[in-house]
């Protein structure tokens, strides 16, 4: 039917059974088949192949924007990377798998427990810096995180550390004390140290559904998102929330997390993301 | 954005004096739209969507002829927004928060759910929450795995003054079978299993939850699923309560903005209630299900 200039209403219904079915949001899947049917209606497209082509370039064209990997620029000494995000998406895993990926690199890694809030998060990065064999700060439980982050820069500095990575609490982006804590950590590293946070990540959880965009655009209000660490790919869940956050709010998508071990982490890339949503 | 999809409906159907067939599909088309940014599974919109329809389409016939074209005391925006309002409430109910005690001395309640949902918090919760029905619970660390779980047990229970049942060079069936003996031996008459996070498609893992209940037999499995959570809600639900007797479900997180529309979904594919609601990190934000909040918040 596309030789006719014009989608069939199955065609339509599957594409949408897919894309919304892959968290892409009834916003974004309506747009992006306007989009469609707009350019078949101009005969903007040569050859238009199966519909569902059409859609992935749709898509390659939104999130290959989102593929800059992290450059770590290791003469800022160290090069801060503030970690946040909302509970349980996996930050604390996050961090000890990007610790150990700089380690491998040959850079000197620092991790820093600024979780002083829930039950036992810092013995949990502990075992993992132990495990890595990274340096490691941390205060007592109930700590100011602030203090913590001020205390790890001050130990990375001393210790010519390439690389901190500052762990934080979970946090629901529509706490406003949550919000006020973590905009003092960053305006503490921000006023000690030139540059930093040299990158802020916020990771998402890829099983969450549209909430996520309230996330993503809340917190990049509060403070200056930099890069997204999209966890849980492993599972059965697509991510494709992050469609959505790219068009609205243009941030590089630095990580995905495929696993509990410590080499779960593979960078971010537009064409297999989308290949996998039509599977 | 929580009550864009209420207004747009009223917006449309303002001033309209009667429902029609037409207005009604319009209006729909609205709630789809809501239900989907709620993260309503798809395929239970479909249905929710056909059914009130029919409801609507049918009221508004026997409406027609029992006031032969008079003006309707309501207006038809807060009619049809009703007839939504209480079809959700149907779906998600009937309400059952009751939780199986059995006959047995230690009576066993099985958390599972995906990685991060909320179960070591949720298990200190519901410690608590059986303490204040005049239980003597004990938590069982059976995540094995992450590290510091076992720790993060500890310091709920030690918080709380409830016991954490743990065992070094054991693996979780085993764990929560010695559990069982111990709560008898200490006066405990309910366990409580805190359980690894881990993915549906697991084979392995799952396994090891079907070991969990071939060794105990929990007389609770109670599914645990983060409210944000999207349309992987329903694959994840189906999953669990097929390969294990999932009896309930705890939805947590509720204290953020999420929409919750998964509490729609694995009710409607799964059967199972909704028992608990998690609204917040402290461990006495637990609350027994009732519909009415979450139906309006899901709808928008
Ligand atoms: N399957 C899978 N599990 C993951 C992934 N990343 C993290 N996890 C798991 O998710 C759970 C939560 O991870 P954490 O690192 O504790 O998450 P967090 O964001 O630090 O949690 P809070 O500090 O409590 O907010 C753990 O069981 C992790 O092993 C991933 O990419 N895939
Ligand atoms: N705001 C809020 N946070 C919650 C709630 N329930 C749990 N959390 C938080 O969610 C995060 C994850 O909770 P956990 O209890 O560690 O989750 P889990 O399911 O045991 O995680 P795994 O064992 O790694 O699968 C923590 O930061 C908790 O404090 C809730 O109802 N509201
Ligand atoms: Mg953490
Ligand atoms: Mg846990």
């Amino acid at each position: 039917t596309l030789g006719k200039r014009e989608i069939s209403p199955e065609m339509i219904e599957h594409l949408e059974e897919t894309l919304i079915t892959a968290d892409l949001g009834a916003a974004t899947v309506q747009e992006l088949i306007d989009t469609i049917k707009w350019k078949v209606a101009r005969k903007e497209l040569e050859n238009p192949e199966s519909i569902q082509c059409l859609i992935k370039q749709e898509l390659f064209s939104i999130l290959h924007q989102q593929e800059r990997p992290l450059q770590i620029d290791p003469s800022c000494q160290p090069f801060v990377i503030l970690t946040v995000g909302v509970n349980g998406t996996g930050k604390t895993t996050t961090i000890a798998k990007l610790g150990a990926l700089l380690q491998s690199q040959g850079l000197s890694v620092m991790l820093a427990a600024a979780d002083t809030f829930r039950a036992a998060a810092i013995e949990q990065l502990e075992i993992w810096a132990q495990r890595i064999g990274c340096a490691f700060v941390k205060h007592r439980q109930g700590a100011d995180p602030s203090a913590v982050a001020f205390d790890a820069l001050k130990s990375a500095r001393a210790r010519h550390i390439d690389v901190l990575i500052i762990d934080t609490a979970g946090r629901l982006h529509t706490k406003m004390p949550l919000m006020e804590e973590i905009k003092k950590v960053y305006r503490i590293l921000s006023r000690e140290h030139t540059g930093a946070p040299h990158e802020t990540l916020l990771v998402l959880d890829a099983t969450t559904g549209q909430n996520a965009i309230s996330q993503a655009s809340l917190f990049k209000d509060a403070i200056n998102i930099t890069g997204i660490a999209l966890t849980k790919l492993d599972g059965t869940a697509k991510g494709g929330v992050i469609v959505g956050i790219s068009r609205s709010l243009n941030i590089p998508i630095r990580f995905i997390g495929v696993g509990e071990k410590l080499d779960d982490l593979r960078e971010f890339h537009a064409k297999d993301f989308i290949d996998a949503l039509f599977e | 954005v929580i009550t864009s999809g209420f207004n747009k409906v009223r917006d449309r159907l303002q001033g309209k004096v009667e429902l029609t067939e037409s207005n009604i599909e319009d209006a729909l088309r609205d709630i789809r739209f809501s239900l989907l940014e709620a993260d309503v599974h798809l395929s239970v919109v479909k249905r929710f969507i056909a059914h009130v329809q029919e409801k609507a389409v049918g009221e508004v016939v026997a409406t027609r002829v029992a006031h032969k074209g008079k003006k309707l005391k309501v207006s038809p925006a807060d009619h049809f927004i009703n007839i939504c309002y209480e079809e959700l409430v149907n779906l998600m109910g009937p309400v059952d928060v009751s939780l199986r005690f059995g006959s047995r001395p230690v009576a066993a309640i099985m958390l599972v759910g995906l990685q991060g949902c909320g179960k070591t918090t949720t298990a200190g919760k519901l410690a608590s929450y059986l303490r204040s029905k005049n239980k003597k619970p004990l938590l069982v660390a059976a995540d094995i795995y992450r590290p510091a779980a076992i720790e993060q047990l500890q310091v709920i229970g030690s918080s709380l003054g409830i016991p954490v049942y743990t065992q070094q060079n054991a693996l979780p069936p085993l764990i929560c079978k010695q559990a069982l003996e111990h709560a008898r031996s200490i006066g405990c008459d309910v366990a409580i299993f805190d359980t690894a996070g881990r993915l549906a498609i697991d084979d392995a893992l799952m396994h090891e939850l079907e070991n969990i209940v071939a060794m105990t037999q929990p007389e609770n499995t109670l599914l645990v699923c983060d409210a944000m959570i999207g349309q992987d809600a329903v694959k994840t639900a189906e999953t669990f309560s097929r390969r294990l007797p999932v009896s309930g479900f705890i939805l947590t997180k509720l204290d953020g903005d999420a929409r919750g529309g998964a509490a729609l979904s694995i009710k409607e594919v799964t059967g199972k209630p909704i028992k608990f609601l998690g609204t917040g990190e402290a461990l006495d934000r637990l609350e027994e299900f009732r519909p009415e909040g979450l139906a309006s918040r899901i709808l928008g």
